[in-house]
């Protein structure tokens, strides 16, 4: 697969290994081997290189389809609510997005909505210290809807450019759970008609397929607009973002890229493509 | 399910006659679908399919009235067998304290983790004393505290300005001094991959010489499982896995990458948020889990 041969059976098999260990899923993975080898043999490619450049090419324009950038209101406050299952990096990736939105000269105001798990609120504080951003509490077990509803009055009365809302993790079978979220959503709605403008899934790259589930269950909940891979520097390739762009229409729009403020990327389609393949 | 797909395979197979063991080569296909849908490391799933190619063009299927059925069968035991008997018992070290060293990639669930185990020993009569190693996690020292609150139970921790094996060495110590029989050591989420995070947890391990080396691993993880796992064991050394998060419906063939590449016993599962939510892992029941 590697080299300059000339393309059998053998090759296509070896070409959908690398798509099974990246996570890109049994289905995606023979779908995607079987219109690069009928593209082969029709355009009449057989150098190994070239097939694996076509399939390169395939990936990218499943994913570049509609590359949305952040989405901002019109005017005024924009509101962005972060979800996804527990220890992802919803937090972690709310304080990269605070620095990244202040380094841009935009007044950033955090709000910590996960009120259940141990040191969630003092967490996020940490990361509203670290970039200079202030941070909307309540006490530990309040309702995380009623620091919603807070902090989209707070960002209001205090002129805010961008508000970022974070959230407890919970596993999207979780019903009870999913109705929270739902509720935190319609709050927000309700102060903001056209709020949240973002509501951003933050998926782990490591996950495998259930990764789909919690893209599907997510949206019905709360109208995902966008995706958050994080754990991008370790050794594993994210591939399930590939059946969910196909499937869903949700774009990927960040990286997680390492643990500090500063490891957040814009998500580039080409450079995925590519190191799926390294 | 696997058990539907096999059982039209094989309606369609047998209607041109007997079953020959090119048929079953066929079934093979549905069975090896399955694992990778339940995230089953890839090769992983090679060498499982190769195993049960071996009994499955037996008389066993090639006669039976049900051969989907003693598919299956057969499957599911090769993935009991193959995850080991039920193994939930935390080694004892021959004085005490008995060490326990908590490790695994960033989030899955280390710390909550360590806090239900210490929970579980305090059930069992214990005295176990936890340790905040991670200076690096914002509020993970604070975390680790309020779950030894709820629990009653000690947390040593020496703040975040001093380095982990400095804590570790000061805990063993009040450890000692405070006739704690247990010490859990819960550390940093850390990547595999990062040679100096890894070479942290080498020096802490040599200190403080743990019964049990526990690689904590989200139940979710996909292909990248083996990775991680080999990569621990290796550097590290592990005596056991915990799989994290399984109150979810990821089908978690992670459980069968993992011990198919360490030869490490899962121990415990992780089922659910709250510090009670730590049970045996049972091999049969993830067998099922996995085939959907
Ligand atoms: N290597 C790496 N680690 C990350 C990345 N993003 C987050 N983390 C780490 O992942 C762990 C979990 O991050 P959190 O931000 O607490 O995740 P969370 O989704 O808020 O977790 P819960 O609120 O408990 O559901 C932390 O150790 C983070 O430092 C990333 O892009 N790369
Ligand atoms: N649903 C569920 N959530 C869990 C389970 N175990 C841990 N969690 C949650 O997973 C998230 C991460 O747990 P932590 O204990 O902070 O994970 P960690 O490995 O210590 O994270 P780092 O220290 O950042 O590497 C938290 O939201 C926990 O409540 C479990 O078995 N089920
Ligand atoms: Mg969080
Ligand atoms: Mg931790």
């Amino acid at each position: 697969v590697t080299g300059h041969g000339e393309v059998d059976d053998d090759f296509f098999d070896q070409l959908e290994e690398i798509l099974l260990q990246a996570d890109i899923g049994v289905s995606t993975a023979v779908m995607l081997t079987d219109r690069v080898r009928r593209r082969a043999r029709s355009e009449k490619i057989r150098e190994a290189l070239a097939v694996r450049k076509m399939l390169k090419e395939e990936i990218t324009s499943i994913l570049v389809g509609n590359q949305a950038p952040i989405v901002w209101a019109d005017h005024g406050l924009t509101v962005m609510l972060i979800v996804g299952v527990n220890g992802a990096g919803k937090t972690t990736t709310l304080g990269k997005l605070a620095a990244r939105f202040k380094g841009e000269g935009k007044r950033v105001m955090l709000a910590a909505g996960d009120t259940f798990r141990a040191a969630a609120i003092e967490q996020l504080e940490t990361w509203g210290r670290r970039a200079g951003v202030p941070v909307i509490k309540h006490k530990e077990g309040a309702d995380p809807a009623a620091v919603a509803y807070d902090a989209v009055q707070s960002a209001l009365a205090r002129g805010m450019d961008v508000l970022l809302i974070d959230t407890a993790g919970r596993l999207q079978t979780k019903v009870n759970l999913m109705e929270e979220i739902k509720k935190v959503h319609r709050v927000i709605q309700r102060e903001l008609a056209t709020a949240p403008h973002e509501v951003l899934l933050v998926l782990d790259a490591t996950t495998g397929q259930n990764a789909i589930s919690q893209a599907k269950l997510f949206t019905q909940a709360v109208g995902v607009t966008g995706i958050v891979l994080t754990k991008l520097d370790g050794t594993a390739k994210g591939g399930v973002i590939i059946g969910i762009k196909q499937e869903l229409g949700l774009p990927v729009k960040l990286v997680g890229v390492g643990e500090r403020i500063e490891d957040l990327r814009d998500f580039d389609a080409t450079e995925f493509a590519d190191v799926l393949f390294s | 399910g696997l058990a539907e797909r096999l059982q039209q395979t094989f309606q369609r197979l047998r209607g041109k006659g007997k079953l020959t063991e090119a048929d079953v080569a066929e079934a093979m296909r549905e069975v090896r679908v399955a694992l990778l849908e339940a995230d089953v490391n890839f090769k992983v799933v090679k060498d499982f399919v190769a195993r049960v190619k071996e009994r499955a063009v037996g008389q066993e299927v090639l006669a039976s009235l049900t051969p989907g059925q003693q598919v299956i069968k057969i499957v599911h035991e090769e993935l009991t067998n193959l995850m080991g008997g039920s193994n939930a018992k935390l080694k004892i070290g021959s004085k005490p304290p008995t060490v326990v060293m908590m490790v695994g990639l960033q989030g899955a669930g280390k710390t909550t983790t360590t806090g239900k185990l210490a929970g579980l020993l305090k059930k069992q009569g214990r005295r176990p004393l936890l340790v905040a190693a991670d200076i690096y996690r914002p509020a993970a020292i604070r975390q680790l505290q309020i779950v030894g609150e709820k629990l009653g139970i000690p947390v040593f921790a020496m703040g975040d300005q001093h380095k982990p094996l400095d804590i570790v060495k000061g805990a063993m110590e009040h450890g000692r001094q405070h006739g704690n029989d247990y010490i859990l050591i819960d550390t940093a989420g850390r990547l595999h991959i990062n040679s100096e995070m890894m070479q942290e947890l080498v020096d802490i391990k040599g200190f403080a010489q743990p019964q049990e080396v526990l690689l904590v691993v989200d139940a979710m993880t996909g292909q990248d499982a083996v990775n991680v796992a080999e990569q621990f064991h290796q550097s590290l050394g592990l005596d056991g896995v915990i799989l994290t998060k399984l109150d979810g419906d990821t089908r978690g063939g992670a459980a069968l990458s993992v011990r198919a590449v360490t030869g490490c016993p899962i121990k415990f599962v992780g089922t659910g948020e709250k510090l009670d939510a730590l049970e045996p892992f049972y091999p049969d029941r993830m067998a099922s889990r996995i085939l959907g």
